[in-house]
């Protein structure tokens, strides 16, 4: 490994980082979750902690950008440089940027995630079949509104699961319109446009206005890429026009004539020949969470290796199942010291080493069946001393404490039990939570962390889905309590305001939020958890719980280590 | 068995054909990740032989280090990266 000159590092473990602007090939929620994984490579070996910020400056700013950017560093169009990133510093040092004339995906090709419909949020499956015929991209198909759409499954005939596909005739990103769909035709500049454009831009991007009228109302926003968006070529973003001619032949797929370099290519207007209008169609793109691990690892202060194995070796390789080579680690902690905190990741199944001195006695759960007893783990934090978790909420009639991904059970009068790991009993779960609930009907437990909530079925988990599907407003930053009122209503906190979910209908009532000293009055209005138990609404701010009965009245104040039978 | 069709290679408009000779290639590559570029001993930049420059080149993405523009190096360059330099100067 290499550092830069002078060891350059962060002078701070708590490093703070924020997301500029979104790329149109991946859903913002996939982008979130990829970076903050990136993240956590890092964090898991070092005493350092990632927060995110979404507005002001941060050390580590993160931006998409094409050719030339905004630094003196031009990209280069598809392939070739990826990103880059700045070692640690003030202004821009420490910043990264991805190329955004690269087609970013997971690393095996397109990750299309639907919206509505009624697969919650889950991704396209392709190929799927459909009324006879097998389909490898989005379709309109069976549709009058245009709208593109696919299967979740392989077989929508047999299991009818699907969803409706990026494009933005659902929805736009970023701009000014809180991603209001466009409105076609609409006027720009005294032209009358009907899909989306570059026009007016000189960063490629593709926008249009979310009104009819652009010079009126200047409201507009970013579009999506859809699934059959082509990369690069003269029409970046624009869908593959199948059938098309090229060269008096006609072509319904992409095709690698006319290049001697053998990529595949599409038309994006139904003759080439005419039009002269192309680019390259999806291929397996690149992983935005490994390119993100790499450069961060810039941005964390650590330069090229030469070992081939490396993260931080300069060339891109897919890895499946990614882990940090030795030589990311040795370097990372020569800056920064390794995680003094307990093994973040439980150790794996076929290297357990049963050893007497083993402080974590580790069984693995068979993923299948979800087990009734986790094993403990080196209690490294005591429960007793803690002044704030991170979430209390009853599951299974037992209260819950959690904190930095471990948790505590406690009944009353029972000996309480833990810490376990969160990331054994809810894998793919961050670990700063900021508050989870158990649907009284259903069994299935809500977890919710920044802008993002996950829904576990025993271990099956649907999720990260953004709060914003749930109904809450886009700028709302995390909910911090929960109270669930009857069988399918739950109450959900944030700052000094709180909505009601209709947990049949995943959508918000009517005539939230409301103002929690309005109902609730006599409890703290910046509780940071909010939980039922046994029929009382519980109320936390740092050490102290505010005890409320069903009749609004506070009949009780005390301490949160008093719920954890702490001597 | 019909003659193969030869196929016909077009300029696609707006391709970032990069019709770079391989030498051309090399050089750009060289300098844009900081091997031609080394501090001697008394701090100046000097620039050093493609044939130096090429050994570092190998030595750093591990290939066997020929000093020459060889096919695994050229392969190597063309390959997608980080636009960090390499070769911090």
């Amino acid at each position: 490994y290499q550092t830069f000159d002078g060891d350059l590092k962060w002078d701070h473990n708590d490093v703070t980082y924020r997301i500029l602007n979104y790329s149109p090939d991946l859903d913002a929620s996939i982008t979130d979750d990829a970076f903050a994984r990136a993240f956590q490579v890092w964090s898991d070996v070092t005493p350092l902690s990632f927060t995110r910020l979404y507005e002001g400056t941060a050390d580590i700013m993160i931006s998409f950008g094409k050719k030339n950017h905004g630094d003196p560093y031009p990209f280069d169009g598809k392939d070739g440089l990826l990103a880059h990133a700045y070692p640690p510093g003030e202004g821009m040092q420490g910043d990264a940027h991805f190329d955004d004339d690269e087609y970013w995906t997971l690393g095996t090709g397109p990750v299309i995630k639907t919206y509505y419909g009624n697969a919650e949020g889950a991704m396209c499956k392709f190929p799927f079949r459909f009324e006879g015929k097998s389909y490898s991209t989005c379709t309109t198909e069976g549709r009058e509104d245009g709208l593109p759409w696919c299967a979740t499954t392989a077989d929508f005939g047999k299991d009818g699961k699907y969803g409706f596909c990026p494009s933005e005739l659902l929805f736009t990103y970023d701009g000014n319109s809180d991603g209001q769909p466009c409105v076609f035709p609409f006027v720009f500049d005294g032209q009358t446009y009907s899909s989306c454009t570059t026009e007016g831009r000189n960063d490629g991007y593709r926008w249009c206005a979310t009104t009819a009228n652009f010079d009126k109302d200047k409201k507009y926003g970013f579009c999506p890429n859809r699934d059959t968006a082509v990369i690069g070529g003269n029409s970046e973003g624009e869908p593959c026009q199948f059938p098309f001619t090229f060269l008096g032949k006609t072509y319904t797929s992409c095709t690698s004539e006319g290049r001697s370099d053998g990529k595949l290519w599409c038309a994006t207007t139904s003759s080439y020949d005419k039009d002269n209008k192309w680019g390259f169609c999806a291929d397996k793109g690149y992983s935005l969470f490994l390119v993100a691990a790499h450069e961060f690892g810039h941005a964390l202060g650590l330069d090229h290796s030469n070992i081939q194995d490396a993260l931080m070796y300069p060339m891109y390789k897919y890895v499946a199942d990614f882990s940090l080579n030795e030589d990311d680690i040795e370097g990372i902690q020569y800056l920064y010291g390794p995680n003094r905190g307990p093994k973040p990741t439980p150790p794996k199944p076929s290297t357990t080493t049963s050893s007497p001195v083993s402080t974590a006695k580790p069984t693995k759960p068979t993923p299948s069946t979800t087990p009734s007893v986790y094993t403990p783990v080196e209690p490294s934090v005591d429960p007793c001393q803690v002044d704030k978790f991170d979430v209390i909420t009853e599951i299974q009639g037992e209260l819950h404490f959690f904190k930095d991904g471990y948790y505590w059970k406690s009944s009353s009068n029972k000996e309480r039990k833990g810490p376990f790991m969160v990331s054994e009993r809810w894998p793919t779960l961050p670990v700063k939570l900021d508050t989870a609930f158990e649907d009284p009907v259903t069994k299935k437990i809500y977890f919710f962390a920044d802008t993002q909530f996950w829904v576990f079925t025993g271990q099956d988990v649907l999720g990260p889905r953004r709060i914003e599907k749930l109904g809450l407003p886009g700028t709302l930053k995390k909910v911090e309590g929960a109270l669930q009122r009857g069988n399918s209503k739950v109450l959900l906190f944030s700052g000094e305001e709180y909505w009601r979910l209709d947990l049949k209908t995943q959508q918000m009532d009517k005539g939230y939020p409301r103002h929690i000293d309005m109902t609730f009055g006599g409890v703290p209005m910046d509780a940071h958890d909010v939980f039922l138990y046994k029929g009382h609404f519980y109320f936390c701010r740092n050490i102290y719980y505010w005890r409320m009965t069903s009749r609004r009245q506070v009949d009780r104040v005390g301490y949160v280590y008093e719920l954890l039978n702490c001597p | 068995w019909c003659h193969p069709v030869k196929s016909k290679f077009l300029t696609f408009p707006g391709d970032l054909i990069k019709n770079m000779t391989d030498k051309q290639l090399a050089e750009d590559y060289l300098k844009r990740f900081g091997y031609m570029q080394v501090l001697d001993k008394s701090g100046l930049q000097a620039t050093v032989s493609t044939s130096k420059a090429l050994k570092r080149l190998q030595n750093q993405l591990g290939l066997e280090e020929t000093g020459k523009l060889d096919q695994p190096t050229i392969d190597a360059m063309k390959k997608p990266r980080c636009g960090v330099p390499d070769v911090r100067n």
